[in-house]
């Protein structure tokens, strides 16, 4: 398969297509997208050179063209449900996002200790299931990815139960590393690794 | 410099030892940092290597050195302080989480459009400006970064108030690609790259 980072640089790619074609842009070369993510553009050729051939050389590559290869070689043109577990401020403003995007990621379950007080509190216009509901929800549901964000205490209890309840990966927002079984994708997020990262380029003035 | 991607990874491995820290491990090998992270051990010691000669064959990295080695080379071992505007939902789960982080970088002030209503609905311990007193509070209180949570149709004014009243960086979560002159280091988060990632994972059942 493809490495892993050329894999997310098709993520950043497509996403910023996606604006460009919202903007009416029409072709697009690899050398703004290198300007655009600072890289080279032989790498972002070779990237996209695992679409198969899609750019001619002078012209650049078709938005359109580009949009569909980079969404069916990042596997996300079919539809995926996903479990967010941990409906607070974070929950629900990852819920709210991911609702505006418009992409094929659907919170199929929002599920809390405390269901009845989050829904008031956050007006989210989706029900909040008990956490014990987990294993009904995942399978009815069809669910694959689960998202933790509850406090990192409770974190490694509400994987195990994402596990049990089989789905197929985590993308885990608590402050704390979890332990899942070989075979089921973890993916620990954690903003401030980009403050660090900001911090660093002012202090080198270097370019990102 | 270091090359970007390298950077980014000593964050990730700083993030990584000071948990084994906080469970007191004493010391790392190259070879469970590679396969924490699901890299070669020879691009862990290549990163490694511009901290210096820090680790010895056969025995590994002590923590304790490898940390600060890591803080020195992030260049993190200074205060930073941030500006977060938007004080919603998102903003305030970021606010929360930067302070219990214990880290370089402290919210010296929360800003919004609506400052009264913020600080009552979400509980923060922290008083909420107006945004208007934005040039004054990146002056007075040494401002370096800025992050943006406010609504995508706001991203753009809120970014030109923040390069206008002097930070060096802005962290971007609105769903918008914001413009900043040369010189201002711009990150533009969406977690939903990650859920991307882990779909791919998941179809072609491949390691991350
Ligand atoms: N990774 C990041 O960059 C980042 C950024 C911000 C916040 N966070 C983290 O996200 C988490 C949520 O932050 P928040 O500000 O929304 O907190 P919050 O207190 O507003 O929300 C936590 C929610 O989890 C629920 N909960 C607690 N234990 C549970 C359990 N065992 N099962 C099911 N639900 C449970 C609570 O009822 C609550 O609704 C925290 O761990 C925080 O540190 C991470
Ligand atoms: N990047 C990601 O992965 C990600 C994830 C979740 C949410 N988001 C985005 O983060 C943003 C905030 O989400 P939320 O759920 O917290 O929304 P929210 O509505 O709860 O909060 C937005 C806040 O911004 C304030 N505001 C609006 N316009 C302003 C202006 N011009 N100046 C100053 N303050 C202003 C509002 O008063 C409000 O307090 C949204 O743009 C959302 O799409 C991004």
């Amino acid at each position: 398969g493809m490495p892993s980072l050329s894999l997310f640089r098709l993520s950043l790619y497509l996403r910023y297509v996606k604006a460009l074609e919202c903007k009416g842009v029409e072709s697009v070369s690899s050398k703004e997208l290198s300007h655009r993510f600072s890289i080279s553009s032989a790498l972002v050729r070779k990237d996209l050179g695992f679409l198969g051939s899609l750019g001619k050389r002078g012209v650049g590559y078709d938005i359109a063209v580009l949009k569909n290869g980079l969404i069916s070689a990042l596997g996300i043109d079919k539809h995926w449900n996903v479990a967010l577990v941990g409906a607070g401020r974070l929950g629900t403003a990852l819920v709210r996002y991911t609702r505006r995007a418009e992409g094929p990621f659907r919170i199929a379950a929002i599920l809390d200790k405390y269901p009845q007080r989050m829904t008031k509190a956050r007006d989210l216009d989706m029900e909040v299931l008990h956490i014990d509901s987990l294993p009904e929800a995942v399978q009815e549901r069809d669910i694959k990815i689960g998202i933790i964000s509850v406090p990192g205490s409770a974190a490694q209890d509400v994987a195990d139960k994402l596990v049990a309840a089989g789905v197929g990966a985590i993308l885990n927002f608590a402050p704390a590393y979890i332990e899942a079984p070989d075979g089921i994708f973890v993916h620990n997020v954690d903003f401030i690794v980009y403050l660090e990262n900001l911090a660093h380029h002012i202090n080198t003035n270097s370019d990102i």
